[in-house]
């Protein structure tokens, strides 16, 4: 008799389980790379339209982060400390997830998928290549909407800067999160109770692979060749 | 913290990013 009021709990869980509800909803649309027809291929126009792309996924991702539950909550100041330290873990994880429908290709926007040749042009093969293995374990996964957006979350909340000045009010955050997956795992897959912990496992990669996006964006920037708009610069700086 | 002065408007900001 255990197993149907297992099951009726499970379905009020998947009901109730708002965090996510909220997450899906504001979860962003993709934006448009719209490379200068205009200019011939180059890995300056690539590095170029790469920019511009990141420049303004930033704008609305930190659009998104004020509609995760308890985020506005944080002081300004923490806010900002999260966001200087996740940034770019939570534009490559959006790449990854719009990837996992292809074979060695990054849908960096949907009218700019790179391959490896392109990837190779633009100077991007190691970096591509590290994405494309964060790519590979949430395939293997069947990464699904729910777990991509609460992942994301999770990113932010856990993105270890060393500013934050209410450490409680964040580990409050990271709890409602890691809590908001756990349920959601409970109830959708009782069948793998590893799961969370197999997409919580995925962190360090993709803290490594931003932490190397990071650093060949800074060599970009000082070597000074590839335009960059104002927030992309000021958020490269804060690393 | 004045380096960081869009991201700042951004947090600040009330309007959707759509708007700015």
């Amino acid at each position: 008799n255990a197993l149907p009021q297992k099951k009726i709990l499970t379905v009020s869980h998947v009901l109730e389980n708002k965090v996510v509800s909220v997450l899906l909803v504001a979860e962003p649309e993709g934006i448009f790379a719209m490379p200068d027809p205009t200019v011939p291929e180059s890995d300056i126009k690539a590095l170029t339209t790469l920019c511009d792309l990141a420049d303004r996924e930033l704008v609305v991702n930190i659009g998104w982060a004020k509609h995760i539950p308890g985020f506005p909550s944080l002081s300004l100041a923490d806010q900002m400390s999260l966001l200087q330290s996740a940034w770019m873990e939570i534009l490559i994880l959006r790449v990854v997830f719009r990837s996992l429908g292809l074979e060695d290709k990054l849908v960096y926007a949907e009218d700019y998928v790179m391959d490896e040749e392109q990837s190779r042009l633009a100077g991007l093969l190691d970096l591509n290549n590290t994405i494309l293995q964060l790519v590979k374990k949430f395939k293997v996964m069947g990464l699904e909407k729910e777990e991509f957006v609460l992942l994301k979350a999770i990113a932010l909340a856990n993105s270890d800067s060393m500013q934050i000045e209410d450490t409680e009010a964040v580990q409050r955050l990271q709890d409602v999160l890691h809590g908001a997956l756990q349920d959601y795992e409970t109830a959708r897959h009782p069948e793998d109770p590893r799961r969370a912990g197999k997409l919580i496992m995925t962190l360090p990669l993709l803290r490594q692979t931003a932490a190397r996006a990071v650093q060949h964006f800074c060599s970009i920037k000082q070597d000074g060749r590839v335009p960059m708009h104002k927030l992309f610069l000021e958020l490269l700086e804060a690393k | 913290k004045e380096k960081h002065k869009i991201l700042h408007q951004l947090l600040q900001n009330n309007t959707s990013p759509g708007d700015l």
